[in-house]
């Protein structure tokens, strides 16, 4: 029986010139960490569902990505987070858009799939549920770091001089959205 | 943005995706993300998917599901059809990011029209592959 996994971590204008050999190898390391935790539980009979969750948990608890721990600020200085998951076998889905306490949003996304007769539950009707579902919660700010909150300030530099900007998603992206 | 697809022995493919969105977005803006056959999708006869990138056009072309559609409609392979929708369709009107996913025979796919995805999967008797640049 064929087994695999793969895995992403965002997609941008990621430049060699722009990334120390230090960053580098800490982005491989976590990478390399996720797709180990994925496939050793594939390897070992676990379902393809426990091998995604576990993946992703990784890199939401990891603060070099833009998800979970290290998730961008949106204007307000808050990081909303969005997930989603979806089961092959039946089509069965959830997802969860806009929460700010629930640590690992791709758990939330989980149970509005297992748990719930709906496919998207959003904002703090979304926290809400992640509660009830016994799911970790943490502080807003458990999210922020240094370095995206500078990411922030220096897109709100630029909205004072240019107008209303939505800085792209990606690590090193340095285009920006008009809205 | 990160996001996982896995087959495992009983031939089930799942898809996953997390992300907190883009940096100073206003008026509780969601991207593709969360949107089922947008940024993520799976289906045992064709693929799972998980996308990244600019999420409104990823939203407008249901990335995703437009993979799935075009190996179970045109019998595309997964590689034909990721090529096809990221850089024909997706590069057409604008947008840019990338997808990773793999289908029912654990044939992988990371396609991007961007300088460079975090990327990396694993398989079955196959090393571990981690890329980053283009």
């Amino acid at each position: 029986k064929k087994i695999a996994i793969v895995i992403h971590g965002g997609a941008g204008v990621i430049k060699r010139e722009n990334m120390t050999p230090e960053k580098d190898k800490a982005y491989r390391e976590k990478l390399d960490e996720a797709l180990n935790a994925g496939y050793s539980i594939l390897e070992n009979g676990g379902t393809s569902e426990e091998a995604v969750i576990s993946a992703i948990m990784i890199l939401e608890n990891s603060p070099l990505f833009n998800a979970g721990k290290g998730a961008v600020l949106t204007h307000n200085e808050e990081c909303e987070l969005d997930a989603s998951i979806m089961f092959g076998k039946n089509l069965n889905a959830g997802a969860v858009a806009g929460v700010k306490t629930v640590k690992n949003p791709i758990l939330a996304a989980q149970a509005v799939m297992h748990n719930s007769k709906h496919v998207m539950l959003s904002g703090k009707g979304a926290d809400t549920f992640a509660e009830e579902q016994n799911l970790e919660l943490v502080e807003a700010n458990y999210f922020i770091t240094e370095r995206r909150h500078k990411s922030l300030l220096k897109a709100k530099e630029l909205e004072q001089s240019q107008g209303y900007i939505e800085r792209g998603n990606d690590e090193g992206n340095n285009n920006f959205k008009y809205g | 943005t990160v996001g996982a697809v896995a087959l495992d022995q009983s031939g089930n493919i799942v898809a996953g995706t997390s992300t907190g969105g883009m940096t100073n977005k206003k008026y509780g803006r969601v991207g593709d993300s969360p949107i089922i056959g947008a940024g993520t999708y799976a289906n045992n006869n064709t693929c799972g998917i998980s996308c990244t990138g600019h999420g409104e056009y990823f939203i407008r072309l249901g990335v995703a599901k437009d993979v799935s559609d075009q190996m179970k409609y045109q019998n595309k392979s997964i590689e034909e059809a990721s090529e096809h929708t990221i850089q024909d369709q997706l590069t057409e009107i604008g947008g840019t990011g990338g997808l990773v996913g793999l289908d029912k025979d654990g044939n992988i796919v990371m396609e991007f029209n961007t300088p460079g995805m975090f990327r990396g999967y694993k398989k079955t008797k196959e090393t571990t592959v981690v890329k980053i640049y283009k």
